[in-house]
Order: structure tokens, then sequence, then C-alpha cells
């Protein structure tokens, strides 16, 4: 474990926690893709099959357990509880060009051709594009709520700060997979233009607005 | 190189 992995975890649970907090106290999933939270929802239960059967630590286990459980509260609140406030007319990213792709590529490009391993890789893949649904959604919308751009940013500085990881790890521990990080690049590069919307917006008070 | 199979992160 490295600072840059640590504080990666604590920003991705911060956003899993701000948008849980979001819906939870304002009752409403306005201005969330639902589809987003349904892949992140999939990427998790893809890469955590091994939680029974591979214990790493257990700060490794209980992260993982907080991270499928909240991922599934999520996507229950929004299409459950919460259905409601659920924007559906503006969350239309077709995710199958998502799912597909991710899924052929898992099978061709992967580190190992087992059940478990394609799994991995399938959530690698996923995970570096689910937040396009959000991300279209506000474009579409035009505008985001605060909090909303604060989950975001959150998300979007976790995979950035493991990239650091990655580079930490390629200097001292001789450790190196081009799977995640061709992956956490691409997750990266699609936060730029949010990244710079939410400095220099949000960061000076002002709501997050796209040029629609 | 690669990882070990088990992979660590998260």
């Amino acid at each position: 474990m490295n600072i840059f992995r640590f504080l990666g975890d604590i920003s991705h649970l911060s956003a899993i926690i701000i948008l849980l907090l979001k819906i939870w106290k304002s009752r409403s999933c306005a201005g969330i893709s639902g589809k987003s939270q349904l892949l992140f929802a999939i990427v998790f239960t893809t890469r955590y099959l091994d939680l029974f059967t591979n214990f790493i630590s257990f700060y490794n286990t209980s992260m993982k357990v907080v991270y499928v459980a909240s991922s599934y509260a999520t996507v229950w609140m929004i299409y459950s509880k919460f259905k409601a406030t659920y924007d559906g007319n503006h969350d239309t990213f077709r995710v199958e060009f998502l799912i597909v792709p991710t899924a052929i590529l898992s099978f061709l490009v992967n580190h190992d051709f087992t059940p478990l391993e394609i799994l991995w890789t399938f959530s690698i893949y996923l995970e570096s594009v689910a937040i396009l649904p959000q991300l279209f959604m506000v474009s579409k919308t035009g505008e985001a709520e605060t909090i909303t751009s604060h989950y975001l940013f959150a998300l979007g500085i976790y995979r950035t700060l493991y990239l650091f990881n990655w580079i930490w790890r390629y200097q001292f521990e001789e450790f190196f997979d081009l799977i995640a990080i061709v992956a956490g690049l691409v997750q990266t590069v699609l936060y730029c233009d949010f990244f710079y919307l939410y400095i220099t917006k949000v960061l000076k008070g002002k709501k997050l607005s796209l040029p629609a | 190189e690669v990882l070990s199979e088990d992979h660590d992160e998260l």
C-alpha cells in the first residue's frame, strides 16, 4: 500500500458515500444517471467474485464489501425507492455500446484465459467507460447540482491517484499491470473536460453548467 | 512484470 493508492481508495469511498447521502437525504436522484450506477454495480460484482475465496487483507475485504453493498443500495434507491425522481428522459446513453465491446475485448486481451480473470478484465474495461452515461446526462441537461459535481470530482480523482500508485509500484515494487494502467488512463482522460469545468467553475462557487 | 494472479488492488 502506498499513499497514492490509499488516497485513491479514500476518494473513491467518499464519492460513493457522497452519492448515497445525496440521494438518501434529498430523497431524490434527479440528475443522477441510473445507467452509470448499474454499470458500477456490474463492475464491482464481476471484479470482486473472489471476495470469499481470496483473502488479501481485512482492509481489502471490508472495502470490497462496502463498495458492492453501496453500489447495490444506490441502484435500488434510483430504480425502486426514489424511482419517481429518476430522470429517465435524460439518461438515454446506450449502455450496450459499452458492455458489448468491453466484454469482447476482455476475451481478446487479458492476462489469463480463465473465467475469474476474464471477468476481472471485463470489470476493468467497463469501469473505464462506466461514467459516460453520467457525463452524457450532465451534457444533455446542461448542468449538474453542486453535490453531483463533487461526487464526479472525487470519482475522477480516484483513478487519477491510481495512475500515480502504478508509477510508484513500478518504481519500487517492479509491479506492472498494463491492462489496469491503459484502462485507468482512458478513464482519467474521459474526466478531463469535467475536471476543467469543475476547477474553473465549481471551485469558484458557480454552478456547473455545460455549454448546451 | 505483470502482478501475481490475485489482484491485490480494489
